[in-house]
């Protein structure tokens, strides 16, 4: 089985880049729905917009597509 | 494409724009000069047109900040994001902050290109958000382009335009201003330019971008061909991994660049006739390198040649004809590559596969096959 290749700093890098480029917030009340996770479900927007292999898990595909230089605004409509 | 919504444009054609900065990577000419450029990249499809000015408040100001910069929006230092900019409103509406920690370039892809940069925020400026066309300027990663090639391409244009209308001055007929297309890996008539492998990879080519296929995954990626090399050429005639060189090489025209990783090789690119083949042949359909043998098999037209990597001399008795190696193959060779024990050869949007040891066919296959939509 593959060590995982996805540290601790990595997924605190992610969270981060969910919240700044993909609008996760912090959802107060019932958060999770049929088991899916805030992030999770971010992540897996995130991975559609870019063409990734959706599996809604911090994969190291995904991790580097997140450490790509890129534009700060936001790839979806923010709310706020 | 997709737009910011809520209306979110300027309601006049006539913008201004002020360069309140300047980074010291480049000349203030440089700058001023990308920033020109990259907003005429707009004016050119629209009915938009700017006027510079050099103090006040301009619709669009221009800065350069690190960090904390003053609009609770911050810059992480080198890397990751590059720039931002706001769009069409009052105030700080339409306004672009470039990151000074980057390093900026008039042209070298040795930092990352002032006026590609500009002409993705100057597209907020005017109301797009981002695409997620990989082909579009307005994608949200950097690309590395040619400035003085570059040409805005069709889902910008549509983007734009949904917002603008197109540019009352200029003929849309014009062939000069067609803009590019992102080929699409569910155009069942699509001809691929060129498939090589590359470490374990499939890497399938057209026009500016390829996709990569490897095993772990289902969903091939698809990029620029110059996010990955920056010196290659695009709209290749034909690409090979010599796995006994551990090179992958592209073609195009009378040309061929060699690359190790993302490096081109010292050197190129060279002349094809490097290879061995003679003066008339001024391009190669289709390149297929064999790995039991280390032979390279260079496809033109109704022929073929045979190169050793190892002797790096080209074999004696050719060039013959395709169909007496490959039984039944009398079309165009517009691709070829081996996996799995197995030669493939692409002739337009159909894909056979062979035996290179006896020339049998075993399957007819479709260019999805290897390359899913």
């Amino acid at each position: 089985v593959p060590v995982s290749q996805v540290t601790d700093p990595d997924e605190s890098f992610a969270e981060s880049y969910l919240k700044k480029f993909y609008d996760l917030t912090e959802e107060s009340g019932p958060v999770v729905r049929r088991g899916i996770s805030p992030v999770t479900k971010k992540l897996r927007e995130m991975q559609r917009f870019f063409g990734l292999k959706i599996t809604g898990t911090l994969d190291a595909d995904t991790l580097a597509m997140m450490k790509k230089p890129r534009c700060g605004v936001s790839d979806v409509k923010i709310a706020r | 494409f997709s737009t910011f919504g809520n209306n979110l444009k300027w309601e006049k054609n006539s913008l201004t724009y002020r360069i309140v900065n300047y980074t010291p990577d480049m000349s203030a000419a440089e700058v001023d000069d990308s920033m020109e450029k990259a907003l005429q990249v707009w004016a050119k499809v629209t009915p938009l047109r700017f006027t510079r000015i050099y103090s006040g408040t301009a619709d669009i100001m221009i800065s350069f900040g690190r960090r904390d910069h003053g609009d609770y929006y911050p810059f992480d230092g080198p890397g990751n994001t590059l720039a931002h900019a706001f769009a069409p409103s009052s105030g700080i509406g339409g306004d672009a902050h470039f990151d000074e920690d980057e390093t900026f370039t008039f042209r070298s892809n040795s930092g990352y290109v002032l006026f590609m940069v500009a002409a993705h925020e100057f597209g907020h400026s005017l109301g797009l958000s981002h695409s997620d066309d990989p082909g579009a300027l307005m994608y949200p990663l950097y690309s590395y382009r040619n400035p003085e090639t570059f040409v805005l391409p069709r889902d910008d244009v549509n983007g734009i335009q949904s917002l603008y209308g197109p540019n009352p001055d200029v003929d849309p007929l014009d062939p000069d201003t067609t803009a590019p297309t992102t080929p699409d890996a569910c155009d069942s008539t699509m001809v691929l330019d060129a498939v090589a492998t590359l470490r374990g990879e499939m890497l399938f080519f057209k026009d500016s971008f390829f996709w990569r296929s490897y095993p772990q995954s289902n969903t091939p990626q698809q990029t620029l061909i110059n996010n990955f090399w920056p010196d290659a050429p695009v709209d290749i005639d034909a690409a090979y991994e010599s796995r006994y060189r551990d090179r992958l090489l592209l073609f195009k025209g009378n040309r061929v660049w060699a690359f190790n990783a993302y490096d081109l090789v010292p050197d190129y690119p060279q002349s094809i006739s490097t290879f061995g083949l003679p003066a008339s042949v001024t391009k190669v359909d289709a390149v297929l390198y064999d790995v039991k043998s280390h032979k390279t098999l260079f496809f033109v037209g109704d022929n073929y040649y045979s190169y050793d990597e190892a002797r790096r001399t080209m074999d004696r008795g050719f060039p013959k004809r395709v169909d007496e190696k490959f039984s039944g193959l009398t079309s165009k060779v517009t691709a070829a590559f081996q996996y799995r024990g197995f030669t493939y050869i692409y002739s337009g949007p159909y894909m056979f596969e062979y035996s290179l040891r006896t020339g049998r066919l075993f399957r007819v296959l479709k260019n999805d096959y290897f390359l899913r939509c």
